[in-house]
């Protein structure tokens, strides 16, 4: 189903769900409420906008069916704890890579997830300051290796 | 015609609430 223009805002973390479909459903379940939250605030009320929630909320009450066994689904307590550590070892990789001197793709998207995961981490609660700097921090630095990246220069 | 519109949208928007609410074991 196609994204409505509205919708821009939550493509990423609908992607980073997609891409984590198999790889860690908890990850995929929480990206798409995240998405279904800010969803719901971006447009609620266009029949294109409705149309693809309800459909969005289809998906996340059969994956929780699915995964009623999961703990990390059943009580959101272990999933921000589960979303939180995925975060941090995707941040923490990243941070590695960089300070090792090791720029390229992987890095850059690693960087860019953890951002995105920091997210997610909304629906669960406010986030905390380390959080929000961790996100600041590693968004500028997917983008400012990326940029670099780009025109063949080399990161600082 | 207006306000049924408006009407048929905001019972659509509390249903998908009411609904997100239940994933989330608020209800």
């Amino acid at each position: 189903m196609s994204l409505p223009p509205q919708f821009k805002p939550i493509q990423h973390h609908l992607r980073t769900a997609q891409e984590h479909e198999t790889r860690d459903p908890v990850v995929a379940y929480y990206c798409r409420l995240y998405a279904m939250q800010a969803g719901m605030k971006l447009d609620s009320k266009s029949p294109e906008c409705r149309k693809f929630l309800v459909k969005l909320m289809d998906q996340l009450e059969s994956m929780k069916k699915e995964m009623s066994d999961n703990e990390s689904i059943t009580q959101e307590v272990v999933g921000n704890a589960h979303i939180e550590n995925y975060a941090i070892k995707m941040f923490l990789y990243a941070d590695n890579e960089d300070r090792s001197g090791r720029f390229h793709k992987n890095m850059i998207k690693s960087f860019y997830t953890a951002s995105l995961l920091m997210d997610v981490l909304s629906v669960f609660g406010e986030l905390s300051e380390e959080n929000i700097q961790h996100r600041k921090y590693a968004r500028w630095k997917a983008t400012y290796i990326h940029n670099c990246l780009k025109s063949g220069e080399t990161p600082e | 015609t207006g306000s049924v519109g408006t009407t048929v949208a905001s019972a659509e928007q509390d249903e998908l609430s009411q609904r997100l609410a239940k994933l989330r074991d608020q209800l």
